[in-house]
């Protein structure tokens, strides 16, 4: 289970205070396909970032299967960041200087699979994503949507339990979104993966088990997919 | 009008040869409203660069109100992205150490605009995109669909007569992502803006003069929104 138990977080600007989570509590169940929608600027990718443990909360507390990450020390972070959780960015943040197989294979280098192993499966996941034939390029020899797999192919490498997408299929047309949704579908039914996605994409909806709907940094309503 | 003629890109990577245009002729109305769509890796973005004057084409010629860009010296070519063209990049490529409000009053200085009139437009424009109360943040404290808002705020702030929009909604919900084609399609219809979408928003089908297919760096098919 992810939980967000009371949690805020207040941006400081000047004297400004931006609220851009305010008192969020969410239960997300092992192997769920959670969808987390709501407007630009609403607290998506401020909550994945918590929920991450990327940054603290203001107020409030995230526990990751029961565990509170704010007890957590610097290398059990690291372990969870590394090898539980799966973090697809909205900017997607891969490395410039490394082609589209050294980004994927660079966290389970990091996890201690072995180079070869790790190159093979990144291979394998690339080309999963529809980038077979592109995996020698780097960042700048891709298109916006190539880009974005490179992010969605890499969170998966690892195998994590949990996977936090933060609007994944932004760039990618009808059909290549189609594709990746299929794809973290197929994560969740049958490995248990735990999906968490923000999404403005409503092809999301009916794969998912609960909809999360986000306004002004609360969360307004969470409802199953089938009273939706 | 804006005309692609023959134009071909070819991209070599060691002895790999990668076609990212293959023979595009196509010829933008002035004042219409066009959207091209085409999967991931198409070459939607290409394209763009090409007629933008960004890249020179491998094969072929671009030719703006019947100037062809190949023949323009830097001055012109400068004066053209300036003035002429509003670019809205799909990575945004806003000023990272700027606020939103500086990103926007950027190019109008640069185009001669005093700086309180500037101001005065910047302020408007951030207005009309909804970041009115965000326009001291710099990027890093804006969500990606604010981020994506001001890269659109900054390319109308020199009233160009031709806009490029790559993917300009993809970061959006759906109702910020409406206002946003609404803003667009004004400036078209009420300002004759040559308005150029490159887009996976099938929301911009509605307003669209004309519809673009491309497919693997070629023109497949190009309909009139009745036809569609
Ligand atoms: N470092 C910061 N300082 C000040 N305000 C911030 C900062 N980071 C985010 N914000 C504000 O917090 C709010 C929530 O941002 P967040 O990125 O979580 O939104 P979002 O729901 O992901 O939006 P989008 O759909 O556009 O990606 C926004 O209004 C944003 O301007
Ligand atoms: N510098 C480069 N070197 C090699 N190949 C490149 C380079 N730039 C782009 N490409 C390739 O050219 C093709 C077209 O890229 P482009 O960015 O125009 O696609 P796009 O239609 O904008 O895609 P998307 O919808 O994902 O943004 C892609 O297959 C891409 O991998
Ligand atoms: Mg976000
Ligand atoms: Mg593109």
């Amino acid at each position: 289970t992810v939980m967000a138990r009371g949690v805020s977080k207040i941006y400081h600007m000047g004297d400004e205070e931006i609220p851009a989570l305010d008192g969020v509590d969410v239960t997300i169940r092992t192997g769920e396909y959670i969808s987390i929608m709501g407007p630009s600027g609403s607290g998506k990718t401020t909550l994945f970032n918590v929920i991450g443990a990327l940054i603290k909360p203001t107020e409030g507390s995230v526990f990751i299967d029961e565990i509170d990450v704010a007890q957590l020390d610097a290398n059990e972070l690291a372990w969870l960041r590394c090898r539980k959780i799966g973090y697809i960015f909205q900017a997607y943040n891969i490395v410039k200087v490394m082609t589209a197989l050294e980004n994927v294979t660079l966290p389970m280098l990091f996890a201690g699979v072995p180079a070869d192993e790790a190159q093979d499966r990144a291979v394998e996941i690339l080309d999963r994503v529809g980038l077979g034939d592109r995996i020698l390029h780097t960042p700048k020899e891709l298109s916006g949507g190539q880009q974005q797999r490179v992010a969605i192919a890499r969170a998966f490498a690892n195998r994590p339990a949990i996977i936090l997408a933060d609007e994944p299929t932004a760039n990618l047309d009808l059909k290549t979104g189609e594709d990746i949704i299929h794809l973290m579908k197929e994560m969740n039914a049958e490995r248990g993966v735990t999906v968490v996605c923000a999404t403005h994409d409503h092809k999301m909806l009916d794969i998912s088990d609960r909809i999360v709907w986000m306004e002004d940094g609360q969360i307004k309503k969470i409802a199953d997919r089938d009273e939706v």
